[in-house]
């Protein structure tokens, strides 16, 4: 599972 | 990726674009804040901390780098550069950053999606960035001519999170992965409404062809 929080923007 | 990011992503580079071509072509700082460039460095900074463990993209990646070395420099150019630094309005520059500092880390502390050292100080960096406009735009309400430059810089620097909010908006209906983010839209958007008053003079300005002025 991903984690909770992915950030992918800046 | 799409087109609203990269609008917006486009605008926020642009911004620094043009705050770096005032520096170094008229080697002047006159009507920016170096209270807000702090804050910016210190919210990149912050965030960023992900750069050397996650890898989202190549371009994720240079943007982040472009957005950390510029910042820094920017304020290094306010602070030390010996023609730049004489141009910067420190009298007028005079909103106590530290009063926004210390309630967007105690939020942070409070309000996070996870309480681990970088995801508190990612929150904390999207909070900080939401209010670290309010010295620059204290500024611009004091100064007589705003020249064309910070104008437009501002005007950018507000209209990319602007930007980001429809790319929020679009990706909630298209992206099945992407989850509610609370936290970055609500900072988004009282980033975003800050400017409105902005935004209101400087489309008014433009459209008159007037030189733009802020009332007091």
């Amino acid at each position: 599972e991903s984690k909770p929080t992915e950030h992918d923007e800046l | 990726m799409n087109i609203f990011r990269l609008a917006g992503d486009m605008t926020h580079l642009m911004s620094i674009v043009v705050l770096l071509l005032k520096m170094h072509t008229i080697k002047s700082c006159a009507g920016i804040s170096l209270k807000t460039q702090e804050l910016y460095a210190l919210v990149f900074i912050t965030r960023y901390l992900d750069i050397f463990t996650d890898f989202v993209s190549l371009y994720n990646t240079v943007m982040k780098i472009f957005f950390l070395g510029t910042s820094i420099s920017i304020v290094w150019y306010m602070r030390y550069h010996k023609v730049v630094k004489q141009s910067y309005d420190k009298d007028h520059d005079t909103f106590r950053h530290y009063f926004l500092i210390l309630p967007c880390f105690l939020l942070a502390l409070i309000i996070n999606d996870e309480f681990t050292f970088r995801e508190v100080l990612w929150t904390f960096s999207l909070y900080l960035e939401a209010v670290a406009i309010i010295p620059q735009l204290v500024l611009l309400q004091r100064t007589k001519n705003i020249d064309n430059l910070t104008g437009n810089y501002v005007f950018f620097l507000g209209a990319y999170r602007g930007l980001y909010i429809l790319n929020w908006i679009y990706r909630y209906f298209t992206d099945s992965h992407y989850r509610r983010k609370g936290i970055t839209w609500t900072s988004g958007i009282v980033q975003t409404l800050l400017y409105a008053d902005f935004f209101y003079y400087y489309i008014r300005s433009w459209r008159r062809n007037e030189r733009l002025n802020l009332p007091a």
